[in-house]
């Protein structure tokens, strides 16, 4: 089950504060997964007080409450507001897939250049799901066609969001790889697959947190997924728990 | 509680914070599960006033209680006047039918009693309720009832209140989830108050959120 509770002193009246919670949400804690069940209990809350005040003018002792953040998509205030929570709330949602029953490894699946959001979500999503993708990233193996079957069965997509021949698929070194420095290691390149230096992917499958950047060629929309591995712990410590 | 998180994970654990004002905070010992003689497991956020809140809940079809409970007081009071969150771990009260219900109320109502000088508006309790842990069991809610005026007692501002309730919320995680920042926003009105916003999550296992 996640759970989560979010406290802030900003100023911000419930209609604002549900609009920006949906939106930050379907960009963080909806967009991770460990072994892809959907708990019963799954609950995000948020509490703004308002508390924090108004710096006193000079000559003034009172503190006054700033004023609240307007439900408005384009007023600045709630612009900046929906960001630093967007950003908070993946940060937060990341530490959850961190700590993944049995996790070895932290993964963030990129997918553009889709037709949609609704598109690329929707295979990210499939592959943080895929059993053998995430046993595949648990063995070190840089097994792209999982990933790429994985992308070919994802349901409810829009016609023309998967072209096999448009296809790119990478992995990516993150920041602080000792990898970095040899960039993406190419699978897949308008379909066609690269010969993989193995060792190469092995040295880069080393890493705990590793990228898997996805291009469908058919679009301009993007969207990101953080998942982790399957390993032998995470079947030792389910089937120890009792219902 | 340090020594039980492993070493590839204590980095992601904050050894300080900024935290919300006017936010108190408390993690409590009940032992909802009877092996669990020592960790918090009752968690108590509480604005000291009353605040605006929202929340995101699970589409699975089987809402815990506690979702729904919460859920209906959120509706009620069109997300304003609330008061806090009660959050028990090591049982989920999920799929435990109208006495789930009554248990996650009863928790939301003791939660909201804690504050007698709220005034009595019609609308019923303030507070969001939540559970995890082990699905299909009742709560053992006599002991949980007991122990909330005391978690009112504990509750602080400081950062090591703010770990001990993020550790509160745990089931199978091996490290408490709890992060803070401060930021600034543009508008004229607001351009001279840095704010602070805090959070904590729990999960490790059964995630894949889809939450509405």
């Amino acid at each position: 089950t996640l759970l989560a509770i979010l406290c802030t002193d900003a100023p911000v009246p419930p209609p604002a504060l549900s609009s920006l919670l949906k939106i930050a949400t379907n960009k963080s804690f909806n967009c991770i997964s460990i072994d892809g069940d959907t708990s019963t209990n799954d609950t995000l809350a948020i509490l703004a007080n308002g508390a924090a005040a108004l710096p006193s003018t000079p000559g003034s002792q009172s503190q006054d409450s700033a004023p609240a953040i307007p439900n408005d998509p384009k007023d600045p205030d709630y612009i900046a507001m929906s960001r630093v929570l967007t950003d908070f709330s993946q940060r937060l949602a990341q530490l959850v897939v961190r700590d993944g029953e049995g996790a070895t490894k932290f993964v963030e699946v990129h997918v553009h250049h889709a037709p949609s959001v609704a598109d690329a979500k929707a295979i990210a999503s499939t592959i943080a799901r895929s059993p053998l993708v995430k046993t595949a990233l648990y063995g070190k193996d840089a097994n792209w066609g999982r990933i790429l079957c994985a992308i070919g069965y994802t349901p409810n997509l829009s016609e023309g969001a998967v072209v096999p021949e448009k296809m790119t698929v990478s992995f990516v070194p993150v920041d602080n790889s000792a990898s970095r420095g040899e960039g993406a290691l190419r699978l897949l390149v308008n379909g066609e697959p690269e010969r993989v230096d193995e060792e190469r992917a092995a040295r880069l499958l080393q890493d705990e947190d590793l990228k898997i950047d996805v291009s469908l060629g058919t679009g301009m929309e993007e969207a990101k997924y953080w998942f982790c591995d399957f390993s032998h712990e995470y079947v030792t410590i389910n089937g120890d728990y009792r219902t | 509680l340090d020594s039980s998180i492993p070493e590839s994970k204590q980095k992601y654990v904050p050894t300080s914070g900024t935290y919300p004002k006017g936010f108190k905070v408390s993690g409590t010992h009940v032992g909802v599960k009877p092996a669990n003689t020592k960790f918090p497991d009752l968690a108590f956020i509480v604005s000291e006033k009353p605040c605006s809140a929202a929340a995101v809940f699970t589409t699975n079809k089987f809402q815990a209680a506690p979702v729904q409970i919460s859920r209906s007081m959120l509706e009620a009071r069109k997300g304003e006047g609330v008061r806090g969150v009660i959050i028990n771990s090591g049982c989920a009260n999920a799929v435990t039918g109208r006495r789930g219900e009554e248990d996650a109320l009863a928790m939301g109502e003791k939660a909201s009693s804690c504050f007698p000088d709220d005034p009595d508006d019609g609308l019923g309790h303030r507070s969001i309720v939540m559970s995890t842990g082990v699905i299909g069991q009742h709560l053992p809610i006599n002991k949980i009832l007991d122990r909330i005026h005391q978690a009112s007692s504990n509750l602080d501002s400081s950062h090591s209140a703010w770990l001990t309730t993020a550790r509160a919320i745990c089931t199978t995680d091996t490290f408490p989830k709890l992060l803070s920042t401060t930021f600034t926003l543009p508008g004229s009105a607001h351009r001279d108050v840095v704010y602070s916003l805090a959070g904590m999550t729990k999960g490790a296992g059964m995630i894949h959120p889809n939450m509405a």
